[in-house]
């Protein structure tokens, strides 16, 4: 059980990092996309400038919860974690895909530069979106065999306590 | 663009500028919608999470303003608890939690901690309803409400002060024994494990899976062979155990 435990921490703190960098990525991605459609005319209060989209943010940041299902939370304790290695050095990718100034200067950007940088950061968020379903499925395996444990009585809380 | 970052700040700390702060609030942002969202799956579908990221922006400019960049530490992990801090505040400083069902928490806090101190053992729920004079379907329904406000609520703040947050969950499940476990952290996790262990066995089991196993509410249920909502009025009933006893 102790060696179960450990995979699932080792693979958790994983997701977690990931699961960090991902919504790094979102953001990222939806901030640049706010100045797309702000171009379109689709976002008609998107100002240009900073003040303006600082504005917007809680809108351009928040999930679309499509229609806010009630049921869209996964019923597991969640804590809001401090970054570790993985989410650094996945950080640093992402900063190479987007630089501080590009965001900065996003409004100035070319029509050819900005659908551009929106694959990229699509790109690398789909990717980080697979690596944390797969991390999803091999914790949850994880999590069954030891909830399996737990329900055949192998183990018990006093283990834990 | 490691050093186009600390250029950033360097000439941020220097100047004070407004564009500079600006370019580095919507460089961190992200930050907040991962705060936001993780205290958000613990909240009612009722509070709008763009109220959250606003408060949370609050909170990452404040982080912006006071963060040392010299100090060698990562900015990220800095800002992350305080934009948490700033959301958390903000939610208790509007009273979100209705007030009635506040009061009727307490007074089953209230209700268990005299029970545990007469009986030196976790009461039961009738032993609970017929000190508040109620019915245990009555009692149940407090449950029920309680849980449906989601784990923020139960979450309260333990030892309070500093300035970490410091929640029931946090403490619990905190798997970073390094220097984020700070003695008094340990020492409260400590005792709330001792706490823990003196819980009859189903709210022991419920806590114990929940926040060391870090298992779903579902797959509770399959271990204890019921529903998840029942998991979920144990949890509840169990939390608010663990805090008659600190509270008291
Ligand atoms: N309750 C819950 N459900 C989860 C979670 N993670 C994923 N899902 C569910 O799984 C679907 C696919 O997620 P994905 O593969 O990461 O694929 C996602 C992801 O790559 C991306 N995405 C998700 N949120 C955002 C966002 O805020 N901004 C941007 N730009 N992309 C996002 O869009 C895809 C589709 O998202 P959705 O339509 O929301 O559809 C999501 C959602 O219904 C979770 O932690 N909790
Ligand atoms: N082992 C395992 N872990 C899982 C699974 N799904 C999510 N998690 C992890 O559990 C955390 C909380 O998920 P949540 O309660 O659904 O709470 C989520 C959810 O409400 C929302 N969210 C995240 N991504 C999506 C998405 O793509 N679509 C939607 N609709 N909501 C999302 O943001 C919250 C926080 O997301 P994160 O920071 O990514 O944090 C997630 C993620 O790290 C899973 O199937 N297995």
């Amino acid at each position: 059980i102790e060696r179960l435990r450990q995979l699932r921490t080792e693979a958790s703190t994983a997701e977690g990092d990931v699961s960090f960098v991902r919504r790094m990525a979102q953001g990222r991605f939806d901030i640049v996309g706010h100045e797309r459609s702000r171009r379109s005319g689709a976002a008609e209060d998107a100002s240009i400038d900073v003040s303006g989209l600082l504005f917007d943010m809680p809108d351009i940041l928040k999930d679309d919860d499509n229609g806010g299902e009630g049921g869209s939370r996964s019923g597991r304790h969640v804590e809001v974690l401090e970054p570790g290695k993985i989410a650094l050095e996945l950080g640093d990718q992402l900063d190479a895909v987007v630089s501080p100034s590009a965001l900065a200067a996003v409004e100035r950007l070319s029509e050819a530069d900005l659908a551009d940088l929106l694959d990229q950061l699509r790109e690398f968020e789909v990717g980080l979106s697979q690596a944390r379903r797969q991390l999803h499925d091999r914790i949850d395996m994880l999590q069954d065999e030891i909830a399996r444990r737990y329900r055949d009585g192998e183990v018990t809380v006093d283990s834990v306590l | 663009s490691e050093s186009e970052l600390s250029t950033v700040w360097a000439r941020f700390k220097e100047t004070e500028k407004q564009a500079d702060r600006d370019d580095l609030i919507v460089y961190y942002a992200p930050l907040v919608k991962y705060v936001a969202s993780r205290i958000a799956a613990g909240l009612p579908q009722t509070v709008d999470q763009a109220d959250l990221i606003s408060y949370g922006m609050f909170g990452l400019i404040d982080a912006i303003t006071k963060f040392d960049p010299e100090r060698g530490f990562k900015f990220e992990t800095y800002a992350v608890s305080r934009i948490k801090g700033a959301v958390l505040d903000e939610l208790r400083s509007i009273d979100w939690v209705p007030r009635s069902v506040r009061s009727k928490a307490k007074s089953v806090e209230r209700a268990m901690s005299k029970l545990e101190a007469q009986y030196h053992r976790p009461p039961t729920d009738s032993e609970i309803a017929e000190e508040l004079d109620i019915t245990e379907t009555q009692l149940s329904n407090i449950y029920k409400q309680i849980s449906s406000l989601g784990m923020v609520a139960l979450d309260e703040m333990l030892a309070g002060g500093g300035s970490e947050t410091l929640t029931f969950g946090d403490t619990l499940a905190d798997r970073r024994d390094g220097p984020g476990m700070t003695y008094e952290r340990a020492e409260v996790r400590q005792l709330l494990a001792q706490a823990i262990n003196k819980m009859s066995e189903r709210e022991k089991i419920v806590l114990t899976l929940y926040y060391y196993e870090n298992l779903t509410l579902a797959e509770i249920g399959k271990v204890l062979g019921v529903t998840e909502s029942r998991v979920c009025q144990i949890h509840t009933k169990a939390v608010l155990q663990l805090r008659s006893r600190f509270d008291a």
